[in-house]
């Protein structure tokens, strides 16, 4: 079976935090130049970084890349998109 | 823990494993999955029955790659498998390119990932407690399993707690199904009652043991869906919690399931609806070092501490610890970055946020950061909008909104 390639760019790290919530769909769209501006990049490496009880850096570290890394489970970790009102 | 925010209606539920895994054998596989599901039975009335055709609440299939959901799997490693939540359906799949194993340190536990997936067929999201089930990563083979605190309150706010004492252990199979699949969520509406949006100040806002939230103001409260009020709402306080009086100062449910109300210098204790011992008591009594006639109280979900909030300070207090309010307390609220003084009510929602309530307005807190969240439309967001529903009421405060 072909094996999961580790988070090492900046790139997987953005598909990554897009398949798990941290970053909008549109993120995860490796095609798309979506652009992000750095506060939201950050921010979205914070929230990670908190949820995973990492040191809070907004850097993307090796610590963090290497938890990336780890097999989990698919469901996003945050849920209730943002664009849904019910997000309070 | 977080709750997705959807729930089954029944607790009978029935499962079929309409996939097998490619390397292990059918009956192991079996008791397996019949072991994970009754993780979730040891702490609740829930009950997990096998079902070989026919209709059920959760599907189980092991699949590879693209499956159908649009959420392709990615071969071994990374995503081990995921699962729907009951208003989405509940199924679970499992990536088989996975080396699924049983009771070996080698591949992957089937058990392990199967009960948590199964966490979420029941509405539960992640948890950032790292010790729990629901902690999305996998952290590698557990000869002894046990089901976190964090874990046991998530399923609890949702099912209730056990009252029935068969131990589900051994999984029974076929019995009549019931294949009734959560009821489609009715759009919230705007509160019949709608002199909430006219003024949407409220007294306090807590979330019961069970996950409900209710927003007090005057004789009244509020019971809260997602993003409006429940129809049938407002109803009397002295209906809902029997005993207890009008135009509460604050509230908040504690890790023991038990909700604390306050007024003025007394304050009363109820387990759900019904007062829990000889109340009210005097605040100076049972909550030393807290002051009286507070404007609000919430667990917070950073630590799980109570902390209360009268004017322009608050106090921390540890039910755990003595004294249970350190000397160096109160401290000022504006050690909240963004948080104004003289707050009306605050809260750990079920979403894991924790908010704040001042007027017609509120403010969303990020933990993590210590500060009012960031977020379009920017906090303060008005109240009446996001919590009751309201129709016609802005859902923005930013001046010169576009």
């Amino acid at each position: 079976a072909s094996q999961t390639a580790p988070v090492s760019t900046t790139t997987q790290a953005e598909i990554y935090l897009s398949q798990f919530g941290y970053l909008p769909a549109s993120a995860r769209n490796p095609e798309s130049s979506g652009l992000q501006d750095k506060q939201t990049w950050v921010s979205a490496i914070e929230e990670f970084q908190s949820f995973a009880g990492l040191n809070i850096t907004g850097e993307l570290d090796s610590e963090t890349m290497k938890l990336m890394s780890l097999p989990r489970c698919g469901v996003r970790d945050r849920v209730g998109s943002a664009d849904s009102r019910s997000k309070r | 823990y977080a709750l997705q925010g959807s729930r089954w209606r029944v607790k009978a539920l029935t499962y079929k494993i309409s996939k097998y895994p490619k390397r292990l054998k059918r009956a192991d596989v079996d008791a397996e999955i019949g072991r994970a599901f009754a993780v979730w039975s040891l702490d609740t009335d829930l009950t997990f029955t096998r079902k070989t055709s026919g209709p059920v609440h959760i599907e189980i299939k092991f699949v590879e790659g693209e499956h159908g959901d649009g959420d392709a799997f990615d071969g071994q490693g990374g995503t081990l498998a995921h699962a729907f939540f009951p208003v989405f359906g509940g199924d679970a799949h499992f990536d088989d390119a996975e080396l699924w194993t049983i009771g070996s340190s080698r591949g992957t536990n089937l058990f392990q990932v199967a009960a948590h997936e199964f966490g979420h067929s029941l509405g539960l999201s992640h948890s950032d407690q790292s010790s729990a089930l629901m902690a999305p990563f996998y952290r590698g083979y557990e000869p002894v399993f046990k089901l976190d605190d964090d874990d046991k309150a998530a399923i609890q706010s949702l099912y209730g707690r056990k009252t029935t004492n068969t131990n589900q252990y051994t999984p029974t199979f076929n019995s009549p199904p019931s294949t009734q699949r959560p009821t489609s969520f009715t759009p919230p509406r705007t509160p019949l009652d709608d002199s909430i949006c006219k003024d949407s100040k409220i007294d306090t806002i807590f979330n019961s043991a069970h996950g409900d939230t209710y927003a007090f103001k005057g004789d009244k409260f509020y019971k809260l869906t997602t993003d409006a009020v429940e129809e049938g709402y407002p109803q009397l306080i002295s209906k809902g919690w029997p005993g207890l009086p009008s135009n509460i100062d604050a509230a908040f449910t504690y890790k023991n399931g038990k909700t604390y109300f306050f007024k003025g210098t007394q304050y009363w204790r109820y387990m759900g609806s019904q007062m829990d011992g000889v109340y009210p008591k005097e605040i100076s009594e049972g909550f030393t070092g807290i002051p009286d006639h507070l404007d609000a109280a919430m667990v917070w979900g950073g630590n799980g501490k109570i902390y209360f909030f009268k004017g322009s300070k608050f106090w921390r207090f540890d039910p755990a610890k003595r004294p249970p309010v350190k000397a160096s307390y109160p401290k000022p609220i504006s050690n909240w970055e963004g948080v104004p003084n003289n707050l009306d009510a605050a809260l750990k929602y079920t979403n894991g946020y924790t908010y704040f309530f001042k007027g017609d307005k509120y403010y969303r807190f990020h933990d993590a950061r210590f500060a009012v969240d960031t977020a379009t439309p920017p906090f303060p967001r008005p109240t009446a909008h996001w919590w009751f529903g309201c129709k016609n009421t802005p859902s923005s405060t930013a001046v010169g909104d576009h």
